[in-house]
């Protein structure tokens, strides 16, 4: 494993642990999408299938059971929890993410590496990764600006986005039979979407003001 | 490592 590779994991586990400890510490979900924050649960279980059948390492062994176990942690706090429930911008929250799971599951049935259960499931979690944020990014739009925490979720998002492009660089030019084409393309277009959301977040930090989106 | 198959990536 590269450094590029481990910073890449280390930042997208502090942005999903930002996100757990604003919820917790502020018992308050307002400006996150459930629809997204669902989607990444879901990345994550169908991409994990493995875990029980290849073992690759202990760290990854445990960094899956830990983005299965907070992924989960949040979607039931903003579900389920009697006081962080009642902040949830159902009304804004309406993108029809129904749509992207079946638009990637027919994408992994034509474009997998192999046909067998696992390879169909990871691509989809692939595909469905990159496009995951969207709801998230709607929400953001139409609730105008975003609070400083959610901000910094998106932050460490987009970083663990750069390090991971990064870290298949370095793997292209050191590794001999690195090939993951499915996981570079879905990955680049997953970075492309966010780096519309960093321009604006940028702007406003230069700017010293509020992050505001256009309509 | 890195072959398509062996997904030692997270």
């Amino acid at each position: 494993m590269n450094i590029f590779r481990f910073a890449g994991d280390m930042t997208h586990l502090i942005s999903i642990l930002v996100l757990l400890l604003k919820i917790y510490a502020t018992k308050s979900c307002a400006g996150i999408s459930l629809k997204t924050q669902e989607l990444y649960a879901l990345v994550f279980v169908t991409r994990y299938l493995d875990l029980f059948t290849d073992f690759i390492s202990v760290y990854n062994s445990v960094m899956k059971v830990v983005f299965i176990l907070t992924s989960s942690a949040i979607v039931w706090c903003m579900r389920r929890h009697r006081i962080v429930k009642r902040s949830y911008d159902q009304a804004l929250d309406t993108f029809r993410h129904l749509f992207l799971v079946l638009g990637c599951l027919v994408l992994a049935l034509i474009v997998h590496d192999k046909f067998t259960f696992q390879e169909v499931f990871w691509a989809f979690s692939i595909y469905l990764e990159a496009v995951a944020i969207l709801p998230q990014l709607v929400l953001l739009q139409r609730s105008g600006n975003v609070d400083n925490l959610t901000g910094q979720y998106v932050f460490f998002l987009g970083a663990y986005r750069a390090f991971y492009i990064l870290n298949w660089i370095y793997r292209y030019l050191t590794e001999q039979h690195f090939r993951l084409w499915i996981s570079c393309i879905s990955g680049l277009v997953q970075t492309a979407l966010y780096a519309d959301f960093f321009y604006y977040y940028y702007i406003s930090w230069k700017n010293n003001s509020k992050l505001q989106l256009p309509s | 490592g890195g072959n398509v198959s062996e997904h030692d990536e997270l």
